[in-house]
C-alpha cells in the first residue's frame, strides 16, 4: 500500500515541535510527557514564542507563526536554556 | 538578557578552518568586523591567534559536529550557534557550513552573522527587540551600516562597561626628505621610476630627471595601509607590496582584486610575519626576501621560492651584515638601506661598491 502521507497540518506540528524543542526547552519540561503529546504545554511554549516574537498571542500554530518558524535563524535558544 | 561574561578585556579569537564560499581574506575581514562591532562600544580587545586555544574558537561545521552539544540542520534552518563564555567550549562559535556565505547581500552575509553570535560568545542572549542584532531571526541588514541596536549597546555595556577613552591620536608626522636621518620602509622601482615608502607617503623619482615628488601613497592606491614593510617591481610590469603577512599587487595605479593576499602563498613558512625588504633582479628574474638575518630566493618565472634558502644574508651578499629595511635595483646595481645609511651593491663581484646615505636620491645639498 502506498505510505500514507503527513497531512500538512501534521508535517506544520511536527515543525513546530522541532523548534520548540530547540528554542523553548519544550522537551526538557514535557520530558516523558511530550511523548503523550500533551497539548496544553505545546500551546504554552507557542505563546511563549510568540510572545518574543512579538506575535499575537493566541497559542495556535496560526501562518504568521508558522512563517517566523521557517524563517533562517541563529541556534542558541531564545530564553533560558542560554547558558 | 545577559550572563557573567569574561574576565578580561583582552580576547583572543582563532579561525580553526574556512568557508570555500568566499576568499580567505574575506573570512579574515568579516569576522574581524563581526568583533569590532562589540569593541567599539565596550573595552573590549580582540587579537588574532593562528594556532593554540583561543577564547573564541571559530569553525564552518555542518550536521553534528565533534564535542558540541547543538547540532545544525542543513542548508537554511539554523544558521550558527555560540556559547557564553566560559573555559572550554565557552566563547566558541559556530557556522553552518551548509548555508551559502557571503560578504554582499546574497546569500547569508557572514559579518552579520558572525557580529550576532560573537554576541553571545560575549556573555548576551537573545533580544525581542525586532530592531536589535541579537534578535534571533537572520534579517538582511545593510552590512555597511554599523548594525547595533541601542538595546544591544545597553546589553553589552551592562556587562563590560564602556569603552576606555582613546589616548589623544598623534598628529600623522610629515617625513622630510633631506632630513639626516631619513629611514625608508621600502623602496621599488616601477618602470623608469623609483618610489620611496614612509609612513603615508611615497617619494618618486624619475631615471635621470633631478625633480622628485612628494604624495600621500593613498592618492595612488587609497586600498593599502601606511607604514608598508617592503617592495619590488616584478618582471611582469607589476609591483608588490607587503605588510606584516599580507602582500597586494599592483598593475600601474590599480590594486588586483583578490589582495590582499597571505605571503605564506609565496612559499614562507608560518614563522615569518613580516618582510623587512624585497628585491628582483632583472637579469636572472629572481627575487630576492629578507627577512631578519635571513633570506629567502624566489623564481618569478617557476613562482616558486628556491631550494636552499633561507641563508644567512650575509653569507649570500658578503659585506652586507645588516638587517635591511628596504632595497631595489637601478642601473644593474642592489641598493640595501639600513637606517640613514644605503650600500650600493655589485652583485657580479659581490661586493659593496659605495656607501652614501639613503636620501642621496632627492639632491640634497
Amino acid at each position: 500500500f502506498p505510505l500514507v502521507r503527513m497531512t500538512e497540518n501534521e508535517e506544520n506540528m511536527q515543525l513546530a515541535q522541532a523548534y520548540l524543542n530547540q528554542f523553548y526547552s519544550l522537551e526538557i519540561e514535557g520530558n516523558h510527557l511530550v511523548q503523550s503529546k500533551n497539548r496544553s504545554l505545546i500551546d504554552d511554549k507557542i505563546r511563549e514564542m510568540q510572545a518574543f516574537f512579538g506575535l499575537t498571542v493566541t497559542g495556535k500554530l496560526d501562518s504568521n507563526t508558522l512563517e517566523i518558524m521557517k524563517t533562517p535563524r541563529c541556534g542558541v535558544p531564545d530564553v533560558g536554556q542560554y547558558g | 538578557y545577559t550572563l557573567p561574561g569574561w574576565r578580561k578585556y583582552n580576547l583572543t579569537y582563532r579561525i580553526i578552518n574556512y568557508t570555500p564560499d568566499m576568499a580567505r581574506a574575506a573570512v579574515d575581514e568579516a569576522i574581524q568586523e563581526g568583533l569590532e562591532v562589540w569593541s567599539k562600544v565596550t573595552p573590549l580587545k580582540f587579537t588574532k591567534i593562528s594556532k593554540g586555544i583561543a577564547d573564541i574558537m571559530i569553525a564552518f561545521r555542518t550536521r553534528v559536529h565533534g564535542r558540541c552539544p547543538r547540532y545544525f540542520d542543513g542548508p537554511l534552518g539554523v544558521l550558527g550557534h555560540a556559547f557564553p563564555p566560559g573555559p572550554g567550549l565557552g566563547g566558541d562559535t559556530h557556522f553552518d557550513e551548509d548555508e551559502n556565505w557571503t560578504k554582499d547581500g546574497a546569500g547569508f552575509n557572514l559579518f552579520l552573522v558572525a557580529a550576532h553570535e560573537f554576541g553571545h560568545a560575549l556573555g548576551l542572549s537573545h533580544s525581542n527587540d525586532q530592531t536589535a542584532l541579537m534578535f534571533p531571526n537572520y534579517v538582511s541588514l545593510d552590512p555597511r551600516k554599523y548594525p547595533l541596536s541601542q538595546d544591544d549597546i545597553n546589553g553589552i555595556q551592562s556587562i563590560y562597561g564602556l569603552p576606555k577613552e582613546p589616548a589623544k591620536p598623534k598628529e600623522p608626522t610629515i617625513p622630510h626628505a633631506c632630513d639626516p636621518d631619513l629611514t625608508f620602509d621600502a623602496i621599488t622601482t616601477f618602470r623608469r621610476e623609483v618610489m620611496f615608502f614612509k609612513g603615508r607617503h611615497l617619494w618618486r623619482i624619475y631615471y635621470d630627471i633631478t625633480d622628485v615628488e612628494f604624495e600621500l601613497i593613498a592618492s595612488f592606491w587609497p586600498s593599502l595601509p601606511a607604514d608598508l614593510q617592503a617592495a619590488y617591481e616584478n618582471p611582469r610590469d607589476k609591483i608588490l607590496v607587503f605588510k606584516d603577512e599580507n602582500f597586494w599587487m599592483i598593475r600601474g595605479y590599480a590594486v588586483l582584486p583578490d589582495y590582499p593576499k597571505s605571503i605564506h602563498t609565496l612559499g614562507f613558512p608560518g614563522r615569518v610575519k613580516k618582510i623587512d625588504a624585497a628585491v628582483c633582479d632583472k637579469t636572472t628574474r629572481k627575487t630576492y626576501f629578507f627577512v631578519g638575518i635571513w633570506c629567502w630566493r624566489f623564481d618569478e618565472m617557476t613562482q616558486t621560492m628556491d631550494k636552499g634558502f633561507p641563508q644567512r644574508v650575509v653569507k649570500h651578499f658578503p659585506g652586507i651584515s645588516i638587517r635591511v629595511d628596504a632595497a631595489f635595483q637601478y642601473k644593474g646595481f642592489f641598493f640595501f638601506s639600513r637606517g640613514s645609511k644605503q650600500f650600493e651593491y655589485d652583485i657580479k663581484t659581490k661586493n659593496i661598491t659605495r656607501i652614501m646615505r639613503t636620501n642621496t636620491w632627492f639632491q640634497c645639498k
